[in-house]
């Protein structure tokens, strides 16, 4: 006992060669890729701002398994700077992952400010640009919002079709059901906030598609 | 499964943690922070190949008959994963989404001779 080491695990496997760490690294990197379906590494060229992905990832559920063959997505919202109110202007959500995989569940989470005016009356409507580039868009949902702070809208899955280049537009028309707001300053306030770190994102939950699928259905 | 000490020569679960960092892919890989890319090595003697419950598989039932009716099997057994599970992983996407998912049998849990 004198001898022998107080913890045998301590001494653990002797630390590899330079050489060899180098081999066990590149088949880590062969794997995980393998196990994600990539070719490479993604590029991230605009990480998301660290405040807006810890408050996003708070709302999945961190301990839970995904089923196999599904995964969760959080997407954050892209808003033209030039757009006045949120209310009036096109959230942009870059998932190319749509088009291989089936969406099964959507939610929208808005941050509403303090300063709501009463009741908002949201809709929400799906952009696309159809054949020979003639704009369309449908009527997703409607919500009634009376509290401040996070709303996750739920959005039929069925209607959330990414174009070709795997691009979802969503356009909000929000309007105060009363208006002692825009009586008082002649312009309704912003009542939702995307600042940063209360950036509008969709929360999904996609299935890969079963080879074939396409097939099945239109059968 | 044999308890896997360093030096031991025999078929055994040898752990082995890469850390994410390590590999430059922190910025994109954002949970966990590294796995165990664990592996099987080692050696199968006569007496450890197949014995049901070091490696349960269809592949060993047989080779048992085989060596309940030959005292010196003609092949010999190769250590190998008897069970895995699976890595869950947060990472970014190229257009910076956030997705959570599971690879399927990514950690080798235990080993045996088979």
């Amino acid at each position: 006992q004198a001898t022998g080491s107080a913890c045998p695990s301590c001494e653990g496997p002797a630390p590899a060669l330079p050489a060899e760490r180098a081999v066990v690294l590149e088949l880590a990197k062969q794997q995980i890729l393998k196990g994600l379906h990539l070719t490479s590494r993604p590029r991230i060229t605009h990480p998301p701002p660290q405040a807006a992905l810890t408050r996003a990832l708070q709302r999945l559920q961190p301990e839970t398994m995904v089923p196999r063959k599904e995964q969760e997505v959080i997407s954050f919202a892209t808003i033209p700077d030039s757009s006045t109110s949120i209310c009036s202007s096109m959230l942009t959500f870059y998932l190319s992952t749509l088009q291989s995989h089936h969406l099964y569940y959507a939610r929208l989470w808005l941050h509403v400010l303090p300063t709501l005016p009463g009741t908002l009356h949201l809709k929400i409507f799906q952009w696309g640009t159809r054949r020979r580039h003639r704009e369309s868009h449908g009527l997703l949902v409607e919500h009634h919002i009376t509290t401040p702070g996070w709303h996750a809208l739920i959005l039929p899955s069925g209607g959330l079709r990414g174009e070709e280049s795997g691009i979802v537009k969503l356009r909000l028309d929000c309007k105060p059901l009363e208006d002692n707001n825009t009586a008082a300053t002649g312009q309704p306030r912003q009542p939702l906030d995307t600042t940063e770190h209360h950036r509008p994102f969709l929360e999904l939950k996609i299935r890969a598609n079963e080879p074939g699928a396409g097939r099945t259905k239109r059968r | 499964t044999p308890t896997c000490e360093p030096k031991t020569p025999l078929c055994c679960r040898r752990n082995y943690y890469v850390d994410f960092q390590e590999l430059g892919w922190r910025d994109w890989i954002l949970q966990p922070e590294g796995y165990q890319l664990n592996y099987c090595s080692g050696q199968c003697p006569p007496h450890l190949a197949g014995s049901p419950g070091i490696a349960a598989s269809f592949h060993s039932a047989v080779f048992n008959l085989l060596k309940a009716n030959n005292p010196w099997p003609a092949g010999t057994s190769c250590c190998v994963p008897t069970a895995r599970r699976p890595l869950s992983l947060l990472y970014l996407d190229k257009n910076s989404n956030v997705i959570k998912t599971d690879v399927p049998d990514m950690v080798v849990e235990a080993c045996g001779c088979s």
